[in-house]
């Protein structure tokens, strides 16, 4: 099982909606997936229909009430499965700053996953921040990767990033790099989002998808509906564009 | 002074743009404004050119290295200081999360800028979620601006801080109260713009402003070059809508 966060410190950059797009449209293909959802804010699980329901997150397992194979749930969609969060959540940044800044807590939490391997990925939805539950995030997974807007200012916080897991995997993961780097909510009208694009092919030019994810209304909607976009509009812009993506990310899986 | 804490859990709804614009703007009409960068991610602070400086942010009182009042740096523009941010401010969160949990150390922080009432408004920029940095903001604002994006989600989004504020309101802040609602990145191509619009008029019609901020490519290019709206184009759109809610703001002051 490989473990992939979802990550980018910055808000609003697509993180949710691509955890749960790429998360639905490799289930789609038969390829089992798992969406951990770790951001108290619970955007991820509710973008699949799931309430918040108290004691239903990885904090129940964090704090021993309970092993994390017990907090998955399975969904109406083949091959794809939650853990869900809830604001509860939160509570772990606490607890962990209590316990002597052990930077592997999650890492350890996550260890049953991988050894019953059950799930050919784990798709891990991260908080906007860089903050002790992206830390661990960071020293938990094999790989991370991030969610880029066509803004000007994704390239300092992508530098910003890209320094941090740096920093966590020489502290802590030898094995983490870049998945890759996914451009966001492109739009054809406005002239920078090309410009923004060519100024990351020139940093990070192998790690940046080939797939673009374009700004369309279907993608905002789809959540409000609880539905992930292949079950609400499965022909939109937006799905054609996240199932290239998996196509992508998989293929590269044979590469490493 | 009044402490207006610019607010919202959801992540790039326009939290940072609209505390740096409104600060701006008041500015350019003389009135005497603070802003305070209390995100670790220091946004607004390089949004006015500030270079992240070790040190140098309302960490560096927090733990007793200083008054507030040294931490203040004027800016270029007349009428307009700023508190920057850098990302040791992330260590308030540890650092609170040890000192049992006292919701007013922000609040006392800031009480010598309140004795010595130089400023009209002092304008918080607040982080996206509702951890113990967010807490603090409220239970030391006097009053919380909520920009909120023209989507479908911003509702649940909106709710969910209403519900925040009115816990800590009744657990330490008696007098918080909403200063306003404000729709920001307005998309007229969206047919569901306008929807989310007329639903959150619904349920807070006396608090959204008349004034909508418009999604253009200025206002998220100014900050790239460390410039304020009014400074990088003074006559754009994205201008003088922000001006338009500069004046609401001061006539509902009145008001109250
Ligand atoms: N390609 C797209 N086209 C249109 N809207 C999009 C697209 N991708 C995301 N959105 C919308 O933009 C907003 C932010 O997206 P999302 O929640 O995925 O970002 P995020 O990085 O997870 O945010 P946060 O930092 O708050 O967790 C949401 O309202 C979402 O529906
Ligand atoms: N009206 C607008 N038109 C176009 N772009 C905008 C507008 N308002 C904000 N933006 C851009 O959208 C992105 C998010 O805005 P902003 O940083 O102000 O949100 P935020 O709520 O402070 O985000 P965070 O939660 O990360 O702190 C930025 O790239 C910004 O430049
Ligand atoms: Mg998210
Ligand atoms: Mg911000």
């Amino acid at each position: 099982m490989k473990i992939v966060a979802v990550a980018n410190q910055k808000g609003g950059v697509g993180k949710t909606t691509t955890s749960v797009s790429l998360a639905a449209c490799l289930a789609e293909k038969g390829v089992k997936t798992l969406l951990i959802d770790l951001d108290p804010q619970a955007s991820a699980s509710s973008a699949l229909g799931f309430e918040e329901q108290p004691g239903c997150s990885l904090y129940t397992s964090f704090i021993g009430e309970g092993n994390i194979l017990s907090v998955i749930k399975t969904t109406t969609y083949p091959n794809l499965c939650v853990i869900p969060s809830e604001k509860d959540l939160a509570g772990i940044e606490i607890e962990i700053a209590k316990m002597d800044d052990n930077l592997l807590r999650l890492r350890q939490l996550l260890e049953p996953l991988r050894r019953q391997n059950e799930f050919d990925f784990a798709i891990m939805d991260c908080p906007p921040s860089l903050g002790t539950l992206m830390t661990q995030a960071l020293a938990a997974a094999d790989s991370i990767l991030v969610p880029l807007q066509c803004e000007y200012l994704s390239l300092e916080g992508l530098s910003k990033i890209v320094g941090y897991i740096d920093r966590v995997r020489d502290a802590a993961n030898p094995g983490l790099h870049i998945e890759g780097i996914l451009m966001t909510m492109f739009d054809a009208r406005t002239r920078h989002s090309q410009s923004v694009i060519n100024e990351v092919k020139e940093h990070m030019g192998d790690k940046i998808y080939r797939t673009i994810i374009p700004r369309t209304v279907r993608l905002s909607e789809a959540p409000s509906f609880g539905l992930p976009i292949t079950a609400y509009d499965k022909n939109s812009t937006g799905t054609v564009a996240y199932r290239a993506l998996a196509d992508e990310f998989l293929s590269r899986q044979k590469k490493s």
